[in-house]
């Protein structure tokens, strides 16, 4: 564990509380993916089947039931509890153009042909691209609530940190991922058009809005 | 081994 890696972690669990919070609280989920979130939910439940074969610290076990958990009752708020509120017109994103080639690419590459290793691997692929529909329905819609910019920074921020905890790792224990790491710099990439934008608009206390 | 190590990660 580096500082890298516990920042990273913990910005990713700000992001998941600050997004039920928000939704909870304002008793409604508009301007959010349902369509991202159930892509998440799929994402955890992939990659933490491990949780059923290997246990490896206190605080990997309860960070990932934590984040499970908080998938679903995210995807439950939306579709179930506060779903009058749910603006499926603009989440119009198909996901199948990113299940089905990030499945394929799952099986071609891989680091064992394993289901588990497999399932693994889609999750990596999955997350790196799972924030699209999200990021679709804000640029359809042109806006975004401040409290949501909130929450897509630090869940950008998440995987950032994790790059420099490659970098840490590589240097200083002499293991790296390709896998996770070409994943991650995808996942990374497809925020900076957003963090640009919280920097220079959010930051200064202006509300997120794109020119039409 | 590689596996296990990389498997600690969220």
């Amino acid at each position: 564990m580096n500082i890298f890696r516990l920042t990273g972690d913990l910005s990713h669990l700000a992001a998941i509380i600050i997004l039920l919070l928000k939704i909870w609280k304002s008793r409604s989920c508009a301007g959010i993916s349902g369509k991202s979130q159930i892509l998440f939910a799929i994402v955890f439940t992939a990659r933490y089947l491990d949780l059923l074969t290997s246990f490896i610290s206190v605080y990997n076990t309860s960070m990932k039931v934590i984040y499970i958990g908080c998938a679903y009752a995210t995807v439950y708020l939306i579709y179930a509890k506060f779903r009058a509120t749910y603006d499926g017109n603009h989440d119009s994103f198909r996901v199948e153009f990113l299940v089905v080639p990030v499945g394929g690419l799952a099986v071609l590459i891989n680091h064992t042909f394993s289901p588990l290793e497999i399932l693994w691997t889609f999750s990596i692929y999955l997350e790196s691209v799972a924030i699209l529909p999200q990021l679709f329905m804000i640029s359809k819609t042109g806006e975004a609530e401040t409290i949501t910019t909130h929450y897509l920074f630090c869940l950008g921020m998440y995987r950032t940190l994790y790059l420099f905890n490659w970098v840490w790792r590589f240097y200083f224990e002499g293991f790296f991922d390709m896998i996770a790491i070409v994943a991650g710099l995808v996942q990374t990439v497809l925020y900076c058009d957003f963090f640009y934008l919280y920097v220079t608009k959010v930051l200064k206390g202006k509300k997120l809005s794109l020119p039409a | 081994e590689e596996e296990a190590k990389l498997k600690d990660e969220l």
